[in-house]
């Protein structure tokens, strides 16, 4: 990749298609040292739960499963409005019964440990949800098929069940938004997603082994007994979000609820997951936290503008400021204000007017095709944060490409402004 | 809400501090 005069990017276009082979990204590997895990795309080559071809998704089923948990995300906040608002009407009453989280299909994993000994688990890291939870033995009622050998508490010493009067049993009600329950004085957790897959289970506490140096006991966590769904071969899942009982939330203590991420730029590379505050490179500028009044454990986010091949689009800052935005490892693709997205796609397909289009992609609308090219020349895009702090996008995040003939605007529209 | 979505974060160094309610953005992250 080339980039000339900070406007464009010049790339092969076989460097988008995936690779069979995984190639760890330097700074990716033998982190045990400082609080990070490695981190890796759910179905690419350096996943353990790496998938036979023909039962990985589709990107065209990737991206009706992202539409799925998009729509939640706006479900879940709607809902929360309207139980805010005291009013009940038709429309709230048309949304799924129970979308406290949300699973979607580009997932990225990381390896943690859980137990005395400890057993190694695969799990999904969402910073858009809040508990943590795994499959648990005996699997009373269904587990799904994962890569890793399901948890059994009965062969660890620190396992134990929490109270169904324990202040964290309350607190699962605002984590996953349902009630728990209680079964011989055990607090029963559970949370469906806007897909309808779901886990149920008991919520315990265990040792919790992110690496050798990080250890934490008592570390609450959703043992489930009863799961369904889209989990891909993944022992569970790791909530990242802002909720008391999320991740960093409970290793607070520790890493002060600071954690970083790096997303590899393929399927076939790792990125990290690193907790605390060590080791943030001087490269990084930070902008505001924000927090969106009905949806508090995700991570609010100020977005001022977007800028493409080095032009900023004419964009009412009312656009963004009305619907107000948050940032989620869990969704794929982008979604913008119908406004800003027309803006974005207007001002891109007049860049690229060089090539020829293709046919769109589920979501995607702007896809053109590379075939007769070896390599090609795509306009910066950056988006502009509150504080001044401009976050230019990868070449890899422009673009998505299901294969050299349908390569895709990598963006996408919400349905409304007000959204 | 609008959402910053995966494949738009990938290589960029993200940083949540939840203790200051700030995030950062770093470019070229993995690496």
């Amino acid at each position: 990749e080339s980039h000339q005069y900070q406007y464009t990017h010049t790339i092969h276009v076989a460097s988008l298609l995936p690779s069979s082979a995984c190639t760890s990204d330097a700074a990716a590997q033998a982190w045990d040292k400082d609080s990070s895990l490695s981190v890796v795309h759910k179905h690419g080559p350096c996943s353990q739960l790496h998938q036979e071809k023909a039962s990985i998704p589709t990107h065209a089923q990737i991206l009706l499963q992202d539409e799925v948990r998009v729509k939640s995300i706006h479900s879940k906040l709607a809902k929360n409005l309207d139980l805010n608002n005291a009013k009940q009407t038709d429309a709230a009453a048309q949304l799924p019964a129970k979308d406290g989280s949300l699973i979607g299909s580009g997932n990225y994993i990381v390896t943690v440990g859980l137990g005395t000994p400890k057993k190694d688990l695969s799990l999904i890291f969402d910073t858009g949800s809040d508990i943590t939870w795994t499959q648990c033995q005996p699997c009373v009622r269904r587990c799904y098929k994962q890569k890793d050998p399901i948890f059994s508490p009965a062969l660890s010493s620190t396992y134990s069940n929490v109270s169904c009067s324990s202040t964290a049993c309350s607190s699962l009600n605002s984590a996953t938004g349902n009630s728990p329950s209680c079964s011989s004085a055990a607090c029963v957790y559970g949370i469906q997603y806007g897909d309808s897959s779901f886990s149920v289970g008991f919520f315990a506490k265990e040792k919790l082994t992110l690496t050798s140096r990080d250890v934490f006991n008592n570390f609450l966590f959703g043992c489930g007994q009863n799961n369904q769904g889209l989990f891909g071969g993944a022992a569970g899942l790791l909530g990242l979000g802002r909720n008391k009982l999320s991740l960093p939330s409970q290793t607070a203590v520790k890493y002060k609820k600071i954690f970083s991420y790096c997303l590899p730029s393929s399927r076939s590379s790792t990125g990290f997951l690193r907790f605390g505050n060590g080791r943030v490179s001087k490269s990084v500028n930070f902008t505001t936290l924000s927090t969106i009044p009905q949806g508090e454990s995700f991570y609010g986010i100020n977005i001022i503008g977007i800028s493409v091949g080095g032009k900023k689009l004419s964009i009412s800052a009312s656009v963004f400021a009305g619907s107000g935005a948050i940032i989620d490892s869990g969704t794929v693709i982008t979604r913008l204000p119908p406004t800003a997205y027309s803006a974005l796609r207007s001002e891109f397909r007049g860049q690229m007017k060089q090539y020829p289009m293709a046919q769109p992609l589920s979501i995607l609308d702007t896809c053109y095709d590379f075939s007769k090219y070896s390599t090609v020349t795509i306009p910066t895009i950056s988006f502009l944060f509150s504080r001044g702090v401009e976050v230019p996008i990868n070449a890899r995040g422009i673009l998505y490409a299901n294969g050299k003939t349908q390569v895709c605007l990598a963006f996408a529209e919400n349905s409304d402004d007000s959204i | 809400v609008a959402i910053f979505g995966n494949t738009q974060q990938k290589t960029l160094e993200v940083v949540y501090d939840g203790a200051t309610g700030r995030i950062g953005f770093g470019t070229a992250g993995c690496t």
